[in-house]
């Protein structure tokens, strides 16, 4: 299914951004 | 990126890094489907550009999910270690960097479907001038007919799905040019069969006008196949 990656690579992309937000919120306190 | 690069910089002061885990295991849990998803579109396809360039990119992603997971598993030890740092931000550009470059080598297979469609109907629009009767005519039509609705639909989902304004335009241009041109040249193939199997007069200027025509639907499939590829280009550059 070619629109299954997109979605897994969007979801990725969600994951990793959650994950800049907790190192930015503690780095920034 | 480059706003973790600045945190990790500031974070020379000392500061403690919290508790990843559960972003980190968040992160390792998606690249987990995604890898797998990759691999079962490596297995099913049958574009040998994609079979080639989709591992390291699959490689990349993973590689780097596993420096996050050292990376936490560091700063669970100590939260002030420098190379966790460094680790979380080699793991997190990977990621981004892997996803990109995943994701790119997949849209490339995608546009190379699509021109092959393309090309198709290129082989069938070079055969139009040697159609010279109506038996003839009816195959022509019932060879290009699926594989150009094939065309049709396959660039106006593409265009659809562009950012790039001015190659959608051209898109939807050319693909509106092919559209009306079809019926007419096949008017024109008719035209010339019937004045040719009449031996009439004419029969010259009515292969010439089909040539025109063929010729013209011909330039705008090979302009749709170069739009189709300018626009991979410029999101790479955009990446």
């Amino acid at each position: 299914d070619s629109g299954e990656m997109v979605r897994q690579a969007r979801i990725l992309a969600q994951a990793t951004a959650q994950l800049i937000q907790a190192i930015k919120g503690e780095a920034e306190r | 990126v480059s706003r973790l690069v600045i945190l990790h910089e500031e974070a020379e002061d000392g500061n403690a890094m919290p508790d990843l885990e559960k972003p980190v295991f968040g992160v390792s849990r998606a690249v987990a489907n995604l890898v797998k998803v990759g691999r079962e579109t490596i297995q099913s396809s049958d574009d040998a550009i994609l079979r080639q360039d989709m591992p390291a990119a699959l490689q990349r992603v993973e590689m780097a999910s596993k420096h996050l997971e050292e990376a936490s598993a560091m700063l669970k030890l100590d939260p002030f270690s420098q190379p966790a740092r460094k680790k979380l931000i080699e793991g997190s550009r990977g990621i981004l960097q892997g996803t990109s470059a995943l994701l790119l080598c997949f849209d490339e297979s995608e546009v190379r479907k699509i021109i092959r469609e393309c090309k198709r109907v290129l082989d069938y629009l070079a055969v139009a001038e040697v159609v010279d009767t109506l038996e003839d005519l009816v195959r022509f039509v019932k060879d290009l007919s699926p594989c150009l609705s094939k065309v049709s639909r396959e660039v106006d989902s593409r265009q659809k799905e562009l950012t790039h304004q001015v190659h959608r335009d051209i898109l939807i241009r050319c693909l509106e040019e092919v559209k009306t041109l079809t019926p007419i040249l096949i008017c024109s193939m008719k035209i010339y069969i019937q004045i040719h199997s009449q031996g009439g007069k004419g029969s010259d200027e009515a292969g010439v006008n089909r040539d025109y025509l063929a010729q013209r639907m011909t330039d705008e499939i090979n302009e749709i196949i170069r739009v189709l590829q300018l626009t991979t280009y410029d999101e790479e550059e955009w990446d």
